[in-house]
């Protein structure tokens, strides 16, 4: 009964609240002109600790679209196709991503946006419908009709937002083991050994965003995350195809925070108290072991608060 | 306007713009 | 709250991993992780010069025309202040038919206006800033701004930066080629 007030009170709090209210009173926006060198763009990121920025087209004066790890790990795929076009991948630029997608048929990534006044609740739909894990907010200057890219919203900092804000979810105490929520089925994992060009077709062909690294007593040591393909192209070690995925995780800068895990005694109070304190993406569900059990995804915690 | 130095052929320049009743510090990055 | 068994995996830190890492393969040892190097991005107000004020000024009315910038006719009183209209009018989106002319949507105003200032910040150490300062269209009859109250302006401050900060640094741009 306390887990349905809660979703109730969560979902009617989504709905009251718009994604403008999110923001912080000052923020920065780094946007990146599409004429930039990807690997211009790839510094810039690392450099500000970011992992994604917003692109605009200064020819057509319009928006064009999010900078997103998907991007490179497109830029990665064609290399390992083409091993030959080193010298075109070193001086792509940011429009020529689109032909790379194009180039090993990756699906066009469809940009999806949501106007800074709609609902949160509204926001987190179109997320979750496109599998997004972050959403553009689009305004339009009212003298060029030309779109303003006011900020970009991801799942992480609405779920921030919702811990912060809704003390209902204290009362979220269900054990995960009786929630349908996350993945505990055929999840694909693999060994330190395994090179790092195949969980990278992992990534893709499962289109997920982290695979897991199990030792042989299928113990959980470690994960291979989507973002983790940038630093391994600002060390030009893609190059080098039969990297193991254990060799390509010892470039990880040090202020990575490390792999959260939790057990099916865990419930979505303990999950959300921990997104207030600390920037995690998902929580890998183990047993007292050790053992992988599957994996809960900040899509899978939005997916339940708004339609379970 | 706000501007960096010319590093690696690239230039960022800055403004800050108020976007309703917040203030958004609005970054562009372009090649030279 | 309630107690919790969420942890962090030790094996997944980063030096614990490269030490595992190494001790099973030692010639990783040489591996440094990429060194996300926080340094600051360093900040200037506008651009800095050390010329002459009056070599700064030709130095930008050279750059604003070779850009195909216009500008007003400087007054006396007004000597280091040059007010710019920018023709911007970016490519059509939509895809041109075959034959057909670009058309250019005219109820979209494509003159930017900009004001560039020279400051003096101590003797030999100018700083010019470039400012934003609303759009013109070509037909005359858009151009009354209309006259808003505060209220009304809050409302409507809905205006993207991107083309003033590109104008702006194709004009850095220019200005850093041409000396």
């Amino acid at each position: 009964r306390d887990q349905q007030i809660a979703l109730k009170a969560i979902r009617s709090f989504l709905q009251s609240k718009n994604s403008f209210d999110v923001l912080p009173v000052s923020y920065r926006l780094i946007v990146f002109e599409t004429s930039l060198l990807v690997k211009r763009a790839l510094n810039i990121l690392l450099q500000n600790s970011i992992v994604s920025a917003p692109l605009w087209n200064s020819k057509t004066s319009r928006f064009a679209g999010l900078l997103t790890s998907s991007d490179f790990i497109n830029v990665i795929q064609y290399y390992s196709q083409n091993p030959d076009q080193f010298q075109f991948v070193d001086n792509l630029t940011l429009d020529g991503l689109r032909d790379v997608e194009k180039a090993i048929g990756a699906p066009q990534l469809e940009t999806i946006s949501i106007h800074p006044f709609k609902s949160l609740y509204e926001a987190c739909v179109k997320m979750i419908e496109s599998s997004a894990r972050r959403i553009p907010l689009i305004d339009e200057d009212e003298k060029t009709h030309r779109e303003i890219v006011v900020s970009v919203l991801t799942q992480y900092r609405i779920l921030k937002f919702v811990s912060m804000n809704c003390r209902e979810t204290k009362i979220l105490l269900q054990p995960l083991s009786e929630l349908k929520v996350g993945t505990t089925t055929n999840l694909s994992a693999v060994k330190l050994e395994t090179p790092v060009m195949d969980v990278i077709h992992l990534l893709i062909s499962q289109s997920v965003s982290s695979v897991p690294i199990v030792d042989d007593q299928d113990k959980l040591i470690n994960v291979y995350e989507a973002v983790d393909v940038l630093s391994l192209i600002k060390g030009g070690m893609y190059t080098d195809l039969s990297l193991s995925v254990g060799e390509a995780l010892i470039k990880r800068s040090d202020d990575f925070e490390g792999v959260y895990t939790c057990t099916l005694e865990d419930n979505l109070c303990v999950i959300l108290e921990t997104i207030r304190k600390s920037r995690l993406h998902r929580l890998f569900i183990v047993d007292t072991a050790g053992k992988l059990i599957g994996v809960i995804t900040l899509s899978d915690i939005l997916k339940y608060l708004l339609f379970d | 306007l706000a501007t960096t130095s010319i590093k690696h052929n690239t230039l960022a320049v800055a403004s800050v713009i108020r976007y309703k009743r917040k203030y958004v510090t609005q970054i562009l990055y372009a090649p030279l | 709250t309630p107690n919790s068994t969420i942890a962090i995996l030790p094996s997944s830190l980063p030096q614990i991993h490269r030490a595992y890492m190494v001790q099973s393969y030692p010639e990783l040892a040489s591996v440094q992780p990429v060194v996300t190097k926080k340094s600051k991005t360093r900040w200037h107000f506008g651009i800095r010069s050390r010329s002459y004020p009056l070599d700064v000024m030709c130095e930008i009315y050279r750059a604003l025309k070779n850009l195909g910038a216009e500008w007003v006719r400087p007054s006396e009183e007004e000597l280091w202040t040059i007010k710019v209209r920018w023709k911007y009018s970016p490519v059509a989106q939509k895809e041109k038919k075959e034959g057909q002319e670009e058309e250019t949507d005219d109820s979209v105003p494509d003159l930017m206006k900009m004001q560039i200032q020279l400051f003096q910040l101590e003797p030999n150490n100018y700083l010019v800033d470039f400012k934003f300062d609303g759009w013109e269209s070509k037909r005359k009859d858009l151009e009354e701004e209309p006259v808003v109250d505060d209220e009304e302006q809050e409302q409507i401050s809905s205006f993207s930066a991107y083309p003033f900060l590109h104008l702006a640094t194709k004009l850095i741009m220019e200005l850093a080629v041409n000396s």
